[in-house]
């Protein structure tokens, strides 16, 4: 999940 | 999260919230592309598969990418249900007749080439973000088949183009203040969007200024 903060836009 | 990510976020609700008021308030969507909305509504969908194996508690800003995933994606399939059906006779359907293949070929070509992780899901959002740098080109493409900007039209273009812009300088921000923080996909994909609007002003100002029509090269 750590992974995915990454794409944290929209 | 900074000024210019929510400020970008708010001109894109902003945009949306534009073209659904000038479809309600004139009872029609004359100039208005059913291409590129479809196209938009292909985006969030594609995009968002994540809504769907992530916890929206998981921390305030999951909860607001989470509110504002569901309301793009509503909005956008509630502003093509209303064009396909209340406004149908509205619609200038000869006149916005980009072919719309020519955008998601190369989109999904892209995609498969060009994708952070060998996943399904991750092949789909690159797809998005590649088909999202496009899918502003049928409505340009019909605005110069007509000539004329009708004012409402030209907001709601504006609208988006100050949200590509706003998010533009988030990233410079982000890549300045956050070490590591890298997006090299996404980043290209949204320079060249910007690039489309910016050209898209470029002549909207000009033949505003000339009182002429306008002609997109």
């Amino acid at each position: 999940d750590a992974e995915d903060d990454k794409k944290d836009e929209l | 999260m900074n000024i210019f990510r929510i400020a970008g976020d708010m001109s894109h609700v902003a945009s949306i919230a534009i073209l659904l008021l000038k479809m309600k308030t004139s009872r029609n969507c004359a100039g208005v592309s059913l291409k590129t909305q479809e196209l938009y509504a292909l985006v969030f969908l594609t995009r968002y598969v994540d809504l769907l194996f992530t916890n929206p508690l998981r921390s305030p800003l999951t909860m607001y990418n989470t509110i504002m995933k569901i309301l793009f994606i509503s909005t956008s399939l509630y502003i093509v249900y209303q064009m396909r059906t209340r406004y149908k006779h509205t619609y200038n359907e000869a006149a916005d007749a980009f072919r719309v293949p020519f955008l998601i070929g190369p989109a999904a070509v892209a995609a498969l080439l060009f994708h952070l992780k060998n996943t399904v899901v991750e092949v789909v959002w690159a797809f998005s973000i590649f088909l999202e740098a496009v899918a502003i080109m049928p409505q340009l493409f019909l605005l110069q088949k007509t000539g004329e900007v009708e004012n409402i039209t030209g907001h709601y273009i504006f609208a988006l183009g100050a949200y590509r812009g706003l998010y533009a300088l988030n990233w410079v921000w982000r890549a300045f203040w956050e070490p590591g923080y890298r997006q090299w996909l996404t980043w290209t994909a949204g320079i060249v969007q910007t690039g489309l609007y910016a050209d898209f002003f470029y002549h909207y100002i000009r033949s505003k200024r000339q009182g002429k029509k306008l002609k997109l090269p």
